[in-house]
């Protein structure tokens, strides 16, 4: 089954400077 | 900026409907590409020659041995209750009746349950038709590419079945099917939503309908083709591969400009785009144009075989083989850090309102032979709701494809290629 992904839950996942990184391609 | 980049080059700059015209020159030039065919070997020589046009260089293609399955005349009549002629394509590897035909009274069940329900009496000699309502593809395909199987098991002399489809305009929609072991192996064919309609209601009420099937093909299992490798070297970890990709072969119906022309054109416009806005990513980016998918997966097997022992390279791997619609996303199989990952890379697409990540264990068709054994990947997640309208029928051609949204599709796939095969950390497993 497909479900769209609740993104809040990777809120504590990620470290703060590899989601500065992807941000940074923007 | 590098996503603004892409986008504005592709959607509104010197790459705006390149796309769409390329793979417009290549669907008209070539037509249906099936697996075995010289055609298919002609698109794949061209696939090479336009890439090198590119100045990109690095092409390769591996051998992969693939069935041939031919289709000649296929005729349904209906001799009872009344005449009618029955639209009609034959299903991947079907035999052939005798050349009379094979003339049946027909049964008519809704499921696998219905049919093993009958008395074994009540099939035998008898051409059982399939009429299993469009759920979801991945439900309803079993009765495709498992009813001859299971009809034959039961004593029937041929099967049908109402195709795949959400909706018709008495459109039959072809398709691979495959014979089980020991079982004798019987034509088998799809007819259109609306007579598979028309048989059941006249079953329903009682009335005996005989058909005539009429259907020659031929089968070859030793051809050769090839899968084409395309790669863009990363500057830092060349080893590293993130792959995207699309099959090249097609049914031997319409066009193959949806399944998959668009998938193998957006593909093949990362590397170009990136080449000629001259950006290089940390890793490398290999454009895969699959071979022989619709007979199954088989150009993807013979990768998956043959680079078993490098897969650890594979950084992440996506595809687009269910439609190049106005993209919406990605369809994401991976641990959850991975999904994250990717999560956070969609936020960077909101301006063209493809940042939906959906979860799935297993995304994409040839992409899942891959995926299965643990790499992080993904497919395009795209607006297509009318996919299964047009899949595996003559109704397959550019003319279903939309300029604007192959642009978005193009730009949206080189910019989540570039960003995940140049991030300073692996997707990791």
């Amino acid at each position: 089954a497909s479900l769209p992904k609740n993104t809040e839950e990777c809120s504590n996942v990620l470290t703060e400077e590899l989601i500065k990184e992807i941000a940074a391609y923007d | 900026d590098v996503v603004n980049e892409i986008l504005q080059y592709v959607i509104e700059g010197d790459f705006k409907g390149q796309t769409y015209d390329e793979l417009a020159k290549f669907v008209d030039k070539f037509g249906p590409r099936p697996s075995g065919t010289e055609s298919l070997e002609n698109s794949i020589d061209y696939m090479i020659q336009l890439t090198r046009d590119e100045d990109i260089n690095n092409v390769v293609t591996e051998e992969v041995q693939v069935p041939l399955w031919e289709r000649g005349e296929e005729k349904i009549t209906m001799h009872e209750p009344r005449h009618k002629n029955i639209a009609v394509l034959g299903l991947g590897r079907s035999v052939s009746t005798p050349p009379e035909g094979i003339t049946a009274e027909v049964v008519v069940v809704k499921s696998f349950d219905e049919l093993e329900s009958q008395e074994e009496n009540n099939i035998k000699g008898k051409i059982v038709l399939f009429n299993a309502i469009f759920t979801k593809y991945g439900e309803t395909t079993v009765y495709r590419t498992q009813g001859a199987t299971r009809a034959a098991q039961k004593g029937a002399v041929a099967s049908l079945v109402r195709s795949v489809a959400p909706f018709s305009i008495n459109s039959p929609h072809t398709g691979a099917q495959n014979y089980g072991e020991n079982v004798t192996k019987i034509p088998t064919a799809a007819i259109t939503i609306e007579d598979a309609d028309l048989i059941n209601r006249m079953y329903e009420r009682g009335e005996k309908v005989v058909l005539n099937i009429q259907m020659q093909s031929t089968y070859e299992t030793n051809k050769v083709s090839r899968n084409t490798l395309v790669d863009y070297k990363g500057i830092q970890y060349p080893e590293k591969l993130v792959i995207v990709s699309g099959h090249i072969d097609s049914w031997d119906v319409g066009q193959g400009a949806m399944d998959d022309g668009g998938g193998l054109f957006i593909s093949w416009a990362v590397p170009v785009i990136l080449h000629r806005l001259n950006l290089r990513p940390k890793r490398t980016i290999r454009s895969i144009f699959w071979t022989a998918e619709e007979l199954g997966l088989i150009g993807a097997y013979a990768y998956e075989e043959r680079h078993r022992n490098e897969s650890d390279n594979i950084n992440f791997i996506m595809e687009s083989d269910e439609g190049t619609f106005a993209p919406l996303g990605l369809e994401v199989a991976g641990s959850q850090e991975a999904r994250c990952m990717i999560a956070e890379i969609l936020k960077l697409f909101q301006s063209i309102n493809a940042s939906t990540l959906v979860e799935s264990d297993s995304p994409g068709s040839d992409i899942a032979v891959l995926v299965n054994t643990g790499i992080p990947g993904a497919s395009l997640y795209n607006a297509n709701e009318k996919y299964f309208w047009f899949h595996h029928t003559e109704g397959d051609t550019i003319t279903v494809e939309n300029e604007h949204e192959l642009d978005l599709g193009a730009a949206f796939w080189t910019a989540v290629a570039y960003i995940i095969a140049d991030l300073s950390v692996d997707i990791p497993r």
